[in-house]
This record gives C-alpha cells, structure tokens and sequence, in this order.
C-alpha cells in the first residue's frame, strides 16, 4: 500500500497543474487553504464561485486562527459538494483532521484534504479535462492518484 | 525486454483505468 505521504506528495504535484495564483509548492504554502480554495474555484465555478472563494482570506501569514479558518471554509465547502451535487456523504475515515495541519502542518492529515479535492476533480462536470490532465503527469504520480481515487470509490456512501 | 514489458504493462493499467473513469456517468444525481 502507498505510504500516505507518498499521497500528500503526489497531489500536491497534481494540484500544481492549476497553475494557481497562490503558490502551491509544498505542504506549508498549502495550510492556508488559499489555493486549495482556488483550484476548487476552476474545478466547479458555479459551485465555488466568486462569492466562495472571497470568502477565504488570502493575507493569511502565521495567523492560525486565518488558516484554522480557510481550512474549514474549504472542508464544509468540499463536504456540501459532495453531498448536495454528487449525491455521496464523505465516510468518517477519509474527512481530516484540519487541526493538524494547522498546527503542525501534518502531510498526511493535509493528504487527505488534497485526496477529497482529487474526488470533486474527478467527479464534476469538466472531470474529462481534468482526468486527461492527470493522464499527463508522470507515471508514478498517476499510480498514486489512481489508488487514491479507487480509495475514494471504494468508501463511496450514497 | 522484460522491462519494457513491464512498462507498458503498467501503462495499460493506468490508461485502463482513467479511460474507465472518463466513461463513467458524472456523479450528479440529476
């Protein structure tokens, strides 16, 4: 089985593929939650929109009470889409522990942030751009994403 | 070579797997 943050590692190469205004090069530039808010602005517009997405704060710096929030904004935003648009609800085991990647900068907990973000991906309405996008990547990385998405499939709960 | 056999084994999995993907119906339940 993949190590977990073989994961977070691999995804955070997809996630860079969005070519995000926010930079997105490692696990601490990502605990704000500014550009995972992004990329799930060009993931579904409709769904985070420009209301949304502004209501993730960008001038974050070492403000953990900021980031602690943008993490939440974007979990209950990640939550509702996959509950109000793909009809499914998260199992237990695949929602994070955003505290950790607040405080610590957790990769694993953050892994699985990035691993449910891959899930809305895959699953929208543009989900043939985006997977042929991942069919780019290098084939380690796909191996890993695959496993990842085929995690998220068999955890499916409709 | 049983390397690149391996190769393009492993790259059939991939694309088997991401055309299967591409195919299935969007998640939306209408």
């Amino acid at each position: 089985p993949q190590s977990e943050l073989q994961l977070c590692d691999s995804l955070i190469i997809w996630l860079q593929t969005f070519n995000t205004p926010a930079p997105c090069q490692d696990v601490k530039q990502l605990t704000n939650g500014v550009a995972m808010a992004q990329v799930l602005h060009q993931i579904d517009v409709a769904w985070f929109d420009e209301s949304w997405l502004s209501r993730i704060k960008e001038d974050v710096g070492d403000n953990w009470r900021i980031k602690a929030s943008n993490l939440k904004k974007v979990l209950q935003g990640i939550t509702s889409y996959y509950s109000e648009f793909l009809g499914q609800q998260i199992s237990e085991e695949l929602i994070p522990d955003l505290n950790r990647i607040t405080e610590c900068s957790d990769s694993v907990e953050l892994g699985r942030l990035l691993q449910l973000i891959l899930g809305c991906a895959v699953n929208c309405e543009k989900k043939q751009e985006h997977i042929q996008n991942i069919m780019t990547l290098e084939e380690s990385v796909q191996h890993v994403v695959m496993t990842a998405i085929q995690e998220l499939m068999s955890k499916e709960i409709l | 070579d049983p390397n690149m056999k391996a190769g393009a084994t492993s790259e059939g999995v991939l694309a088997n797997f991401f055309n299967s993907l591409l195919s299935k119906k969007t998640g939306s339940p209408g």
